[in-house]
């Protein structure tokens, strides 16, 4: 319940209207409105209950690890609703066809399968919440320092989900470990959308926010 | 730290 009242406001993406449309005008969109969604991700993070007595080095190791996760699986969660259509904010919403025309093709197609997953999971909200807090404990990165304390956020935020599992869907006794069995998709998706926005940041044609690429650069 | 001074200045951030 605490993830729910801390969850981020929706947030939009704003195209510039002034610019041509086109694959520069889709990805300056998207690379502007992960910037801010970056930044609203590290004040939710703090609110996470436990993640704030990390380390300051524990909790930016977390974050530079899992911020593209949280991303996606923000993206996915907000798509749910759509047929095919990916919802990277409330007023930028995109089909295949849009995002051939795009360029936004391959993100594209490697955010559908996840949408697909939890769909027919039938995800819900408490559950994107607690899974979104998992995936950021839960990042794999090399360089904690306090292995044991994220190992108690991990067991905090595990077992909510446990109880929550076990007292809205007890016809289902494996339902977390339905959700766990997404991550893998996960971070294979959010792998992919780095590469991407890694590779335009090396082309250099289209500008990026200093979060974003600081985020970027953590993950090369 | 240096390199990743505005994750580290938003994490410091109160708000």
């Amino acid at each position: 319940s605490h993830l729910l009242v801390v969850e981020p406001e929706k947030i939009y993406a704003m195209p510039d209207p002034t610019m041509p449309d086109g694959d520069v005008k889709a990805l300056t969109t998207l690379c502007d409105l992960a910037d801010r969604e970056l930044v609203v991700i590290i004040g939710w993070a703090k609110h996470i209950p436990g993640f704030a007595t990390l380390s300051l080095a524990d909790q930016m190791s977390l974050l530079q690890s899992a911020w593209m996760e949280i991303l996606v699986l923000s993206i996915v969660f907000r798509s749910l609703p759509c047929d095919d259509e990916i919802v990277y904010a409330e007023d930028y919403v995109v089909d295949e066809e849009q995002a051939r025309i795009s360029g936004l093709l391959d993100l594209h197609v490697a955010i559908v399968p996840l949408v697909r997953r939890y769909k027919k999971l039938r995800m819900e909200k408490e559950e994107f919440v607690m899974l979104k807090a998992i995936a950021l404990a839960n990042s794999d990165s090399m360089h904690i320092e306090n292995i044991e304390a994220v190992q108690k956020l991990q067991d905090s935020l595990h077992e909510a989900l446990q109880d929550f599992e076990a007292s809205q869907h007890p016809e289902d006794p494996r339902r977390v470990g339905k959700l766990l069995m997404t991550l893998p998709l996960l971070r294979q998706t959010a792998t992919k959308a780095v590469q991407h926005f890694y590779s335009i940041k090396m082309q250099g044609k289209v500008p990026m926010h200093k979060l974003f690429l600081e985020m970027l650069e953590a993950k090369a | 730290k240096e390199k990743h001074k505005i994750l580290h200045q938003l994490l410091q951030n109160s708000t």
